[in-house]
């Protein structure tokens, strides 16, 4: 996350490091049930093999050296079919849900957002030298429209409709490599609701380049069926 | 057909001090719509409903003329056609404010005889909104609204209301409020309340002043002109062939010279960037190619090459006549040299430290909690939309109205703000009384992990600490630690140390599919599975953390 803030600890509880069988992390993820995680299908592109993944829970450090963090190996992966950059996770075995470790939710089937939203994203990612390196951190941002996303001074046509931009026009806080994976949250009444996974974006935190994410609300069916299916 | 309330604009929490009022009881708002429709005493402009006591309340004023006050449990409904400030067609609808005649002479009072006498009066023409001295058009006249005059030498003459746009357009079409609902190829709208065929963000109840009614062309972001998605399946959005207005637009604010806010209404002749290139005339396509044109945006002012924000920048820019740098802004002399108008990107971080909860009333609260009870985020006090208000900084500059942080300036019961939820208008803060402690920094997450259940498994039990020492055939357990009777090596705390085997408790250090187990002290029974039940699903609400949020936004 370029600029932003570190966040308070444990206060994005759905928040997962996916790491190497070493444990490096290289992505992020959201814990959507205590044995699914939502992540990015491009960071999964190392390997195809599950076992090459770990999914870290219930940290704030990047060094995960809290006694709250809970580990879990993957028992499968599953990439969406049309190449979406989207991916479901099974755990080896279910997460011990507790005060720092809850499930997002997921929006409603192919719900839009408004325009007008508060959506924050997470990370572990590249700070691009901000503060807060080693903790996870939070911005927010608006979400935009892809009408105006897809104009010649923005992405220029780039976004898909099943993707979404959001972002400060005049950039300054991004989420940046190392966050893929991760959830965008926006708030709804009292609860946050997943709408985005970090995806790509044109550098980060640069003037009319906001990040894309892909739109989770058109997935949903894809998700549940995974899900129930397995 | 709609409802009789589409005809109002809804406000929660608001109230108007009026002195002419009707108090009846009514059931539901649109009963005190029905009597705010047919009330024959005044005008009606607006009613107030109060859905526990049932109270409805009709009134000649609306916020244009009455201060609002904050009250709970209360909705202002306020009729649109008096909210108005422009007409449609002639005018006879028009029951807007305006009271002086284009030459700038007063107008006389519709209910006066001096020093004209009128032939139009309320008492004849008690459908034509005579009110006061605004200027009407009971008679259906051509030239739109007119008015008696104070000049005993000029005994009426007409108004210089602006058109609501419904015909054609001014500017870029952002006021555009007509029925135009096909695009330049003759494609169908889409209804903008629809999100079929095409999905997307402009949910009309998330802008309720762009006025994004069925499926009409309109102009919510800034567009050259008017546009809006498209029935076809093919074409997401298109704009629509809407006429210019062929009368001149309404009249510009006067413009800057130094930079105020945005710098929107900048009209300056500076040309030259920040980093000092030179400014491209907005005519111009090159170096850069743009719609940014004075055609597209004849209102903005987009002269020569002159520094400009025709699309709310953060202040005034253009493109710039370096092929490596498409546009830049500049650098305008801000009108308050001791405020900078445009503070750098960078936000300091946030205090840990947070106040969670209020003294006594909350007039002291200076912490940063921004969202209501109910969840909705505050509104910046400095900014007036969705909201107007007087609660401002200047107003009460020792209230602490910083960003939208919760905080009561006017010694109500508690600390509260106004929403950005554009139908409710303010409500109180979802903070806490303090109890005698005064700030609370956010809680620490306890040191312990909260993952083991001691009463039950999950899955396969290999989380499992729990006390259970007998097996599911009621024989006692080995102590792990122990070789005897059953002599192992394998499973001990010295080679499994997190697999938790203390004592003689039931364990699952191999994850055996079908649960815990250990070894029993029967000689004839080396081990034996324990039975333990398996722990209900965990009971969770998604979406919720334990911990607040800091809800940090750069915006």
């Amino acid at each position: 996350i370029v600029a932003g803030c570190v966040s308070h600890p444990h206060s994005w509880p759905w928040q997962i490091s996916l790491r190497t069988s070493y444990g490096l992390h290289f992505c992020g993820g959201t814990l959507i049930h205590p044995q699914w995680v939502l992540t990015a299908a491009h960071c999964l592109e190392k390997s195809s093999r599950a076992a090459a993944y770990k999914v870290y829970l219930g940290l704030h450090r990047e060094a995960a050296t809290e006694p709250s963090v809970q580990i879990r190996d993957v028992e499968k992966l599953f990439k969406e079919p049309h190449r979406a950059d989207i991916a479901l996770l099974k755990l080896s075995r279910p997460a011990a849900i507790n005060d720092h470790v809850i499930p997002v939710c997921l929006p409603k089937e192919n719900s839009v957002l408004g325009g007008r939203e508060e959506c924050y994203v997470t990370g572990w990612g590249d700070t691009k030298g901000t503060r807060g390196s080693g903790y996870l951190k939070e911005t927010g941002f608006p979400v935009i429209e892809n009408k105006i996303c897809n104009r010649p001074e923005f992405l220029n046509g780039r976004v898909k409709k099943h993707e979404l931009c959001a972002g400060n026009i005049h950039g300054g806080t991004d989420t940046c490599q190392g966050d893929s994976g991760g959830p965008l949250v926006c708030l709804d009444q009292d609860k946050f609701v997943q709408h985005g996974i970090t995806s790509w974006g044109l550098g980060c935190a640069q003037p009319m380049k906001p990040g894309v994410y892909v739109r989770v609300s058109n997935y949903v069916p894809w998700i549940k069926s995974v899900m129930e299916s397995n | 057909q709609g409802s009789i309330l589409d005809h109002y604009v809804r406000t929660e929490g608001a109230w108007l001090l009026n002195p002419m009022k009707e108090v009846y009881r009514a059931n539901s708002d649109e009963e005190c719509a029905e009597k705010c429709e047919n009330e024959e005493k005044f005008a009606c402009r607006a009613f107030l409903f109060t859905s526990k006591d049932q109270q409805c309340l009709t009134l000649t004023e609306n916020s244009k003329t009455a201060m609002l006050f904050r009250r709970a449990n209360a909705i202002l409904y306020e009729k649109r056609i008096y909210l108005l400030e422009c007409k449609e067609g002639k005018g006879m609808d028009y029951r807007g404010t305006e009271a002086k005649t284009q030459k700038g002479v007063r107008c006389q009072k519709w209910a006066d005889n001096a020093p004209h006498k009128p032939n139009y009066t309320p008492e004849k023409y008690p459908k034509a909104g005579l009110e006061e001295n605004y200027c009407r058009n009971p008679d259906g006249d051509e030239k739109g609204p007119w008015c008696y005059t104070t000049d005993p030498d000029t005994r009426f003459d007409y108004c210089n209301i602006p058109e609501c746009e419904v015909e054609c357009m001014h500017c870029s079409g952002e006021n555009y409020h007509g029925v135009v609902a096909t695009t330049v190829s003759g494609l169908e709208c889409q209804r903008w309340d629809s999100q079929l065929p095409h999905s997307h963000g402009y949910l009309p109840e998330n802008f309720p002043e762009k006025d994004l009614k069925n499926n009409y062309c309109r102009n919510p972001d800034g567009e050259p002109r008017p546009w809006c998605f498209t029935t076809s399946p093919t074409k997401r959005w298109e704009f629509c062939d809407i006429p210019r207005c062929t009368t001149p637009p309404p009249p510009p604010a006067p413009g800057r010279q130094c930079l105020s806010g945005r710098g929107e209404d900048y009209r300056g002749t500076i040309s030259v960037t920040e980093s000092g290139n030179t400014c491209q005339h907005w005519s111009s396509q090159s170096p850069h190619r743009h719609a940014r044109t004075p055609e597209n945006y004849p209102c903005r002012g987009l002269d020569e090459n002159y520094c400009r924000n025709p699309d709310g920048e953060k202040r005034p820019w253009c493109y710039t006549t370096n092929t490596t740098a498409r546009w830049e802004y500049c650098n305008i002399p801000s009108c308050d040299s001791t405020k900078p108008e445009a503070p750098a990107v960078d936000v300091p971080e946030q205090a840990e430290v947070t106040e969670e909860c209020y003294q006594g009333n909350g007039v002291t609260y200076r912490g940063t909690a921004s969202f209501t009870r109910s969840g909705r985020k505050c509104q910046a006090w400095s900014s007036m939309s969705p909201h107007r208000h007087n609660k401002t900084a200047e107003n009460f500059p020792d209230a602490g109205l910083s960003q939208n942080y919760c905080r009561n300036p006017d010694a109500d019961s508690r600390p509260w703000c106004y929403t950005t939820d554009p139908s409710v208008r303010w409500e109180y803060c979802d903070l806490k009384k303090c109890d005698g402690q005064g700030l609370q920094t956010v809680p620490k997450p306890p040191q312990t992990s909260l993952e083991t259940n001691p009463d039950c498994i999950v899955e396969n039990g290999v989380d499992y600490r729990g006390t259970v020492a007998k097996t599911a055939r009621g024989r006692t357990c080995q102590e792990w630690s122990s070789q005897k009777p059953h002599s192992h090596d394998y499973f001990t705390p010295k080679t499994h140390p997190r697999a938790g085997l203390e004592k003689n408790y039931c364990r699952n250090p191999d994850g055996d599919v079908n649960g815990p187990w250990c070894y029993t002290t029967d000689p004839r029974k080396a081990w034996e599975y324990c039975d333990i039940p398996k722990c209900p699903p965990p009971q969770y609400e998604c979406g919720k953390a334990k911990f607040r949020p800091k809800l940090c936004a750069q915006r």
